[in-house]
């Protein structure tokens, strides 16, 4: 996957770290000290749409062929995530009991096209 | 906001940054209480003495490695789906000079929406007097049809010295998740002459707690043909 940097337009992970701090949840939740919450951003043109490696079934791949051929169906692909991987959380829940928990796929670690 | 239910993150590019980064924060709220089932962020926690959570982690760990080393572990099937570790500290309730009540309760969201795995009573015995003494462990749940409570089970346990004891509760522990109220008593009955079975404080490092382990329900899968 691409991370997002500079002008970059195409499909790539926009890296984004919510401080629990900042929002005041760090009374209530014990570790970590922040969540990383990235997500995909960026243009999918034609020519990328299942390009090998990415985030395609052979289904995806023969549709995409199918639509770079006929270009009166051209339509975009989408910037998907293509990696994600669990939060984990210890956190005091309503009765103050400590609780551990793994949220899966809360945390994307890659990007690209469908 | 996304226009017409699309995804949440879709609208946010389009805003001042000033404004993008707030709408960022306000998803990412709302996506951890989401998953947590949580309906808002749980008011200000009352942490457990530290004394008493570092005991607790300790006996957790060494509870997990002769799990571990014993050939029955039981080895948790890789389903995927999102598993739950809660440890509960006690309550002190009502008590007389032999005998006293531990409350302990848990969340509506986790006992609402997952099934117990495993449940683990510790108790710490500070016995006075060596030998053997009878004492009696009942646990009761509020009955659904007025203020009493039930007995849902009762063990008799020898104390021979003082340390720690762990019960497994998983079954007492599972029938009450499907309660209203997930919450239940544990009733300590020892010799006249022990005096109370509790430390003093609850910030000892000796006070009882309970360990469980929850998986989140299987979603109901309608099969179609």
């Amino acid at each position: 996957g691409v991370d997002c940097g500079g002008d970059s337009r195409m499909c790539c992970r926009q890296e984004f770290f919510v401080d629990f701090k900042e929002i005041g949840w760090e009374d209530w939740i014990i570790q970590p000290e922040g969540y990383h919450m990235n997500y995909c951003a960026g243009l999918c043109p034609l020519h990328m749409a299942g390009a090998p490696g990415l985030a395609a079934s052979f289904h995806t791949a023969v549709l995409n062929r199918i639509k770079a051929a006929s270009a009166a169906a051209a339509v975009d692909s989408c910037c998907v995530p293509t990696q994600r991987r669990p939060l984990s959380l210890l956190y005091y829940d309503r009765d103050s009991n400590i609780v551990k928990t793994d949220i899966p796929d809360m945390i994307v670690d890659a990007c690209g096209c469908t | 906001a996304a226009k017409g239910g699309g995804c949440p993150a879709c609208g946010v590019a389009s805003l001042a940054p000033g404004a993008q980064r707030d709408a960022l924060l306000a998803l990412a709220k709302q996506s951890i209480l989401a998953k947590l089932r949580l309906p808002a962020r749980p008011s200000a926690p009352r942490p457990p003495a530290r004394g008493a959570l570092l005991t607790a982690l300790r006996r957790m760990r060494a509870q997990r490695s002769d799990a571990a080393a014993s050939p029955g572990m039981m080895l948790r099937d890789g389903t995927g789906l999102q598993e739950y570790e809660i440890l509960s500290f006690a309550e002190a309730g009502s008590s007389t000079p032999h005998s006293v009540r531990l409350h302990f309760r848990f969340s509506q969201e986790v006992a609402g929406s997952t099934e117990i795995l495993q449940a683990t009573l510790y108790l710490f015995w500070a016995a006075p007097s060596p030998g053997a003494q009878p004492v009696t462990v009942r646990l009761l749940q509020p009955d659904p049809e007025g203020p009493n409570m039930t007995v849902a089970s009762e063990i008799r346990l020898e104390v021979q010295r003082s340390g720690w004891t762990t019960l497994d509760i998983g079954a007492a522990v599972r029938s009450l998740f499907g309660q209203d109220i997930p919450r239940f008593t544990v009733e300590l009955e020892v010799p006249e002459d022990w005096g109370s079975p509790l430390p003093s404080e609850r910030s000892d490092s000796h006070w009882p707690f309970v360990v469980a382990q929850a998986r989140a329900r299987t979603p109901h899968r309608v099969h179609r043909r």
